[in-house]
This record gives structure tokens, C-alpha cells and sequence, in this order.
């Protein structure tokens, strides 16, 4: 199937969601 | 033996569910098999963007561990040592550095593992970054040692992740060679 693939930036932005934190 | 991780559908699911684990060893004491395994402390799982980042976000930065300590990442199943099936016959790429640059360099690393930049299908294993007296290490574990292209792509990507200047000497050691 397919890979799930994710860059650098959307990973970063992500890192401020309210169950990251 | 542990129960799979839940992944609630409004978080991103990643490719593969991890295991953050942490050793640490007195310095100048003769590292064996059994107090490497003892020494191994599984610190969390994730299996998602979210859970990496609520557990990351706790961790202390790898450049302010004491020396002599290091953090493994490994796919969920797979043990951060040589003797681990998905190992034995595998290697890994490995990276000097001095001191101060661990952090930022290991944060890239692990970015580009869990989104998958690797392109590599199952092939990597894990990634370790070792805290040092004099040196930092960080090194990324791959399954066949003897797939030269494979290995050849994780140079590479390893290089652009890390935004590696090109003279950079990147070594690959395999398991085999370091068990003997």
C-alpha cells in the first residue's frame, strides 16, 4: 500500500498541537 | 508482549509504531552483552505525530545528557542491539561530531525516519545517538548490510537531512564486524 510520508515542515507544525504539548 | 498502541483518528498515524529506549553506562567499565541489555530502559511508544511529539517534548536534549549516555529509536518489535533478528545481518551509517551539534543533528534524523524521507521500505531499523566524552555519535541501523544501493540511498538521504557539508566522512560499520 501506500507509505505514509510526511515532510520536515508538517512535522514541525504539528509539534504545537494540544496533545504534543 | 507489550499491547499495541491506539491511534485515535483525528491524530497522524505514522508509517510505523517506535520505541524510544535509553541507556547509560559507567564510563571505563567493560561494556558485556548482559549489562548492555540490562542497562536498556524502554522510556516510551508512539505511533503517531502527536504521541512522538508528547513524548519528545519531555526528553532531555541529547547535547545535555551526561557522557556516556544514548538514546535508541527503533520500529516497535525490533531491540536495539546486534544480536536482534532484524539486525544480524544488517549495519549502520555512522556520524562523528563535535560537541554542541548532536541535538539539532538527531532531531533531523528523526524527522526524516518517522516521515519515511528514507525511501527505503523496511530496510531501516533504528537510529542511536551516543553521547561521548570527547565526541558525540549519531548512527542510523539498517536490515542487510550486503544491499550496497540501499545502503548507498540511506547515505544519502542521511547527508540531506542533516544538511551535511559534501566532504563529510560517513562510515558503515556491519554488525557482524562489530561482534567480532
Amino acid at each position: 500500500g501506500t507509505r505514509i510520508v510526511y515532510e520536515r515542515a508538517f512535522l514541525m507544525q504539528l509539534r504545537n498541537s494540544p496533545i504534543a504539548r | 508482549s507489550l499491547a499495541p498502541i491506539d491511534v485515535p483518528a483525528w491524530e497522524h498515524k505514522l508509517q510505523y509504531a517506535y520505541c524510544l529506549w535509553f541507556s547509560r553506562r559507567s564510563p571505563g567499565k567493560q561494556a558485556s552483552l548482559q549489562n548492555y541489555d540490562q542497562n536498556l530502559k524502554l522510556i516510551g511508544r508512539f505511533a503517531s505525530v502527536e504521541q512522538f511529539w508528547a513524548l519528545y517534548s519531555h526528553l532531555v536534549r541529547p547535547s545535555d545528557l551526561q557522557s556516556h549516555s544514548d538514546f535508541h529509536l527503533f520500529k516497535i518489535g525490533i531491540k536495539p542491539m546486534w544480536e536482534d533478528e532484524a539486525n544480524q545481518r544488517g549495519g549502520k551509517l555512522i556520524l562523528r561530531l563535535r560537541k554542541g551539534l548532536a541535538s539539532r543533528c538527531w532531531e533531523n534524523l528523526v524527522l526524516a525516519m518517522l516521515g519515511e524521507q528514507f525511501m527505503v521500505g523496511e530496510e531501516i531499523c533504528g537510529a542511536v545517538v551516543s553521547i561521548r566524552y570527547q565526541e558525540d555519535i549519531i548512527s542510523v541501523w539498517n536490515k542487510t548490510a550486503s544491499d550496497s544501493s540501499t545502503t548507498a540511498r540511506i547515505r544519502d538521504t542521511f547527508r540531506r537531512v542533516l544538511n551535511l557539508p559534501p566532504n563529510t566522512v560517513l562510515e558503515y560499520k556491519t554488525h557482524n564486524d562489530s561482534l567480532k
